[in-house]
């Protein structure tokens, strides 16, 4: 499974439908301060089923939702969908069949959030367990948090050790 | 659940003791097991030497050296089992030039080794210019971002936009 | 105790809005004393927008704008009673170009303000551009620091160098 | 009182004797990663009285000595010199006749501190209170450690309500 696309409607700042294309090798996302590119992967993490939103920044999940700005209304719903290139046909046998699988994670104000997988109503477990079973997913190692290094670097050394459980 | 721990910590102990050699050119570094005879309650300290210094535990160390030592963690766990995506979220900005090209370098070794795509969130020219593409994020509309495809010269104007 | 508190916390308050506006050429920001009604048990939040943002704590802001917004805080302290010597250690890392550029111009406004000198860690390239003179630290020797003065040019190849 | 001069000695990597010019307006201090051009903000403080080892990049105080090389024994002591222009005669009075003060700190492996102002013998609380009646010293606000500013971002909201005590 390769990841190939992750559209945005109404997550933080992207209220507009936005595409982003995840294309083999290196691809850089250059900005200014404060223009949305941590957001990014902010809505990565969520559609694989982050659970805290602590790690969203954010007091409470809705505040994943656009808020508005002086010139345009709050929205009440946000939601991100990430495709995955099935060709290689490595999925878990329940989605195996399918050449793309498109996950998606919609949330309405003080309503939560609804999962689906390939259109089909999904639980978060079950989003979270496909990704893990493709070695990747919202708490991956490999999805490194502005600042997470610096926690790395001055972290209790008990706190350290979970980064090799990770590896286990 | 003890014996798969230390089976980790092995593999990435010598998967850190390479990558750290390859980023810092020399030196070397290594993983240990402290305050806890039982592995799963034991904390994860971090001793290194650039080249010509001496080995001291990563704290330290300067700013850059610690960020890209624990760059080299972080890799290290990586290859122990590559994830089809890595995002790194500016994790460049304490490097020096010269530290941000061996950055860029490593993660050109990375491409060889799997097949992840990689998310590079970065301020630093230099490690645009290595990029294969670049995405450029704005708000045009104050408060609302864009994503527009962008050529590297366009990308230095952007950067410097308000 | 009490008394003196709140005055400072008056004061910098103050001093605190002012200099985010100045920081982010407009928005808004302000300190509130929260979870207690002593203030000398209370924390202290900041709750701040930029320009056409809405206000949020300081938390839920860009890593740029966090950085920004402390340099802020930072700065209405010390106008409350201004230093002889002030050394910050690249405090400019997490900043794009124009916030630099913008950090910079506070820094000047701050020469104006008091007698203070300034030391400025930095590896930007803007940076080094507006300061009116530049020390180099190198080791030519491993693990032996030198000090020499250098202009511009030196000071581009010396960031490059390993 | 102003800064004028700070020289170092065995602190740390500067094992030559090195003086730092501090000369009005804006002093850039540029080099790569790992030169040491933190090590000179942590002598100023040092100098100034900072007592907890911790705060330094330290495992005790005696780490503040050159270490060696591979080229270079270690040295067994360190020493820091601050020179502070007196000509607007501001100091406290037992130190304010003087045109220029200079405050020293030395360190002797396992031997502790010793502090002199104007070659006299002082203690740590001298010079402390030497610095803090110039508004300044070695937890002075204006002096911003790498990463401190991150550090103010993730603080608790009550350690955050220190920064105003400083200014009380
Ligand atoms: N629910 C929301 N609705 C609208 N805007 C939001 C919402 N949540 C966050 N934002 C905005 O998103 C912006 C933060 O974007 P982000 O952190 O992605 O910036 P960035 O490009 O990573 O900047 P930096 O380079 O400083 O790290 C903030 O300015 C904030 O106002
Ligand atoms: N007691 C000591 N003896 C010799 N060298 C030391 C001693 N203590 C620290 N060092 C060296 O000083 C170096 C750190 O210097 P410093 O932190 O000032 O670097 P820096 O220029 O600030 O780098 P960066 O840009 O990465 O922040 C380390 O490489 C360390 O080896
Ligand atoms: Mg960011
Ligand atoms: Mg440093």
């Amino acid at each position: 499974m390769k990841f190939a696309r992750l559209r945005l409607s109404g997550f933080k700042s992207f209220v507009e439908p936005t595409d982003l294309e995840i294309k083999p090798g290196l691809t850089g996302v250059v900005g200014p301060n404060g223009c949305g590119k941590s957001n990014l992967l902010e809505a990565l993490r969520w559609v694989m089923g982050e659970s805290s939103y602590k790690s969203m920044r954010a007091t409470g999940m809705d505040d994943v939702i656009f808020s508005g700005t002086k010139s345009r209304p709050s929205r009440n719903t946000a939601e991100v969908v990430v495709t995955m290139d099935n060709s290689d046909h490595s999925a878990p046998p329940m989605y195996n069949a399918e050449e793309t699988i498109e996950i998606s994670r919609r949330i309405e104000r003080e309503a939560g959030s609804a999962y689906r997988i390939n259109g089909k109503d999904a639980r978060a477990r079950d989003v979270q367990l496909l990704f893990a079973d493709a070695s990747t997913g919202a708490r991956s190692p490999a999805l490194v948090r502005q600042g997470q290094i610096s926690e790395l670097i001055s972290a209790k050394p008990q706190n350290r050790r979970k980064i090799l459980e990770e590896a286990a | 659940g003890r014996k798969r721990l230390l089976e980790a910590f092995d593999r990435v102990n010598e998967n850190f003791g390479e990558l750290f050699v390859k980023l810092f050119d020399g030196g070397r570094a290594r993983l240990e097991l402290i305050e806890s005879d039982d592995p799963l309650s034991a904390g994860l300290e971090i001793i290194a030497n650039p080249p010509g210094k001496r080995p001291t535990t990563l704290s330290l160390l300067s700013g850059g050296e610690q960020a890209l030592t624990a760059m080299a963690l972080i890799f290290a766990v990586f290859l122990t089992n590559p994830s089809p995506i890595c995002v790194l979220d500016e994790v460049d900005a304490p490097l020096d030039d010269h530290n941000v090209e061996r950055f860029c370098n490593m993660l050109d070794a990375m491409l060889e080794k799997s097949e992840t795509r990689f998310l590079i969130i970065t301020h630093h020219a230099l490690t645009m210019a290595r990029m294969n593409r670049l995405f450029g994020v704005t708000m045009m509309e104050r408060g609302v971002s864009q994503l527009v495809s962008v050529d590297l010269e366009t990308a230095e104007r952007l950067r410097e936009a308000s």
